[in-house]
């Protein structure tokens, strides 16, 4: 759907929110050495729009944004 | 199906719980059915036992709390989390939490949460299993309403606790419906909220197949416009006209709106408000982008519907009048958005008003200053201000046909 651009960072911060909370996503703070992954979420959207049968694309498209905001149970879908 | 790491279980067949604390949200005796009957679905497929203590030390402790509440697990308000559960263990181990900040409820229909199910969810949990991503089954993560009465595990979760525990000594290894409550819940179409399962069936039943666009008898069941686009229902499926780009995109209404898969009777949008209104059945859901908005969904006859008004048939909003038409049979309601009152007089009938309309109303639409009315494969272009009808075209000529 058309979307309001002023959300966006919104959407990202969340995004990473539910990533850390339900898959295990650990955001490097401080690394010597630079990331190669410039987003280093992909692979974890990935995994989670591989667990809801989502078209895996490892971007924060709308259909995956609105399957995060969705009401659910507070363990997580993969555990380390 | 998942378990977690190491498949931790209860290594006796008699599990004791206690309950906690009560939320004030339903009555006690309610909570304590609805605990009860998630136990009892557990116990219909594995040789378990639940022992309900009322003190000392019990292998399951199920509580309400809201916020930070001793874990390290804090609760985060209205929506988002409802609940969460520990595997089998000491201490903490089998404990069921539920989040205050939300509204549970013994029904499945109006707003809030079925206890019942969150906490056969979560009861999951307590005996071991982890998520599954199979839509449709109890331990798939996300919440699903679904009609409480004769609710039966998916086969997927009797597969994942009888890996851990095997069957229940007498029985088969299929799928037992729940007893459920006495209690009449409020009205609630079994497949809204799920079209790939019935309650009474353990395995997904195959939706119709999408029609073609250019099918000559192509019907729809509701169509909206939304943020200058427009979407046309039919069963699960969404053809979606933008003028952002050029062809007909092809979705379902699961990809928009998870919860809400089932199909649709109604819709309308009101822009001013950047809102879709969505019908099914005797409810309405109120939608903003993506988001369903809190409170929903609510009964028809919280617009003004009498109670023979089962459901409504097709709606539209004038933008010029901030009206909204309701159209169930051969009559109309005029609805205000300003008052969010139903207007006098009301209902009418549309040939009365609508001339050149004769028929029942399937779909309707506003677009141009003009609405368009579908019945069968045709749709009626009808002027907004004089409501005088201009031409009549085919269902799909929408699509470029």
């Amino acid at each position: 759907l058309p979307v309001i651009p002023e959300k966006e960072k919104e959407d990202m911060q969340f995004a990473q929110k539910y990533l850390e909370n339900f898959y295990d996503f650990k955001e490097e703070k401080s690394s010597l050495f630079k990331s190669k992954d410039l987003n280093p979420m992909s692979k974890k959207i990935q995994e989670m729009q591989s667990f809801f049968g989502l078209e895996v694309t490892g971007q924060l498209n709308s259909q995956t944004l609105n399957m995060m905001k969705q009401p659910r149970c507070g363990i997580p879908d993969v555990r380390s | 199906y998942s378990t977690f790491p190491l498949s931790p279980k209860w290594n006796k067949e008699d599990v004791t719980y206690r309950i906690l604390n009560y939320t004030p949200d339903m009555l006690q005796e309610d909570v304590e059915e609805a605990i009860a009957k998630a136990f009892q679905l557990w116990s219909s497929v594995t040789p378990l036992r639940f022992i309900r203590l009322h003190s000392g030390e019990a292998d399951i402790k199920i509580s309400f709390a809201s916020g930070f509440h001793g874990d390290f697990y804090s609760f985060d308000g209205p929506g988002g989390t409802l609940a969460h559960a520990y595997h089998p263990g000491k201490d903490i181990g089998g404990d069921a939490h539920f989040d205050e900040d939300e509204n549970w409820t013994k029904f499945t229909t109006y707003s809030g949460f079925n206890l019942f199910l969150v906490a056969a969810h979560e009861l999951g949990h307590s005996l071991g299993l982890g998520h599954s991503n199979v839509f449709g089954a109890l331990m798939y993560p996300i919440y699903m309403g679904k009609d409480t009465r004769d609710f039966r595990l998916h086969q997927d979760d009797i597969d994942g606790i009888q890996s851990l525990y095997g069957p229940p000594r007498e029985s088969p290894t299929k799928a037992l419906p729940s007893q459920e409550p006495t209690e009449k819940t409020p009205t609630v179409a079994p497949s809204e909220m799920s079209p790939h399962e019935e309650p009474t069936e353990t395995t997904p039943t195959k939706p119709p197949a999408r029609p073609e666009d250019c099918d000559p008898h192509l019907t729809f069941d509701a169509i909206t416009t939304l943020r200058g686009e427009i979407l046309f229902f039919k069963d699960s499926y969404v053809w979606r006209k933008s003028p952002y780009f050029r062809d007909i995109e092809h979705d379902t209404i699961s990809s928009f709106w998870p919860s809400l898969a089932g199909g649709f009777d109604a819709a309308y949008e009101v822009d001013k408000r950047d809102q879709v209104m969505f019908f099914k059945d005797d409810q309405y859901w109120a939608v903003n982008g993506y988001n369903i908005q809190p409170g929903f969904p609510k009964p028809i006859q919280s617009l003004g519907f009498p109670r023979n008004v089962r459901k409504i048939d097709a709606a539209v909003h004038d933008q010029s009048t901030k009206k909204t038409y309701f159209f169930v049979g051969h009559r109309y309601w005029s609805f205000n958005e300003n008052t969010q009152s139903m207007e006098r007089g009301y209902p009418r009938k549309i040939a009365a008003d609508f001339h050149g309309i004769y028929h029942t109303v399937d779909a309707a639409l506003q677009k141009n200053g003009h609405f368009y009315f579908f019945h069968g494969a045709k749709h009626y272009e009808v002027d907004v201000k004089t409501k005088k009808l201009i031409r009549t075209m085919k269902s799909n000529s929408w699509f470029d046909c």
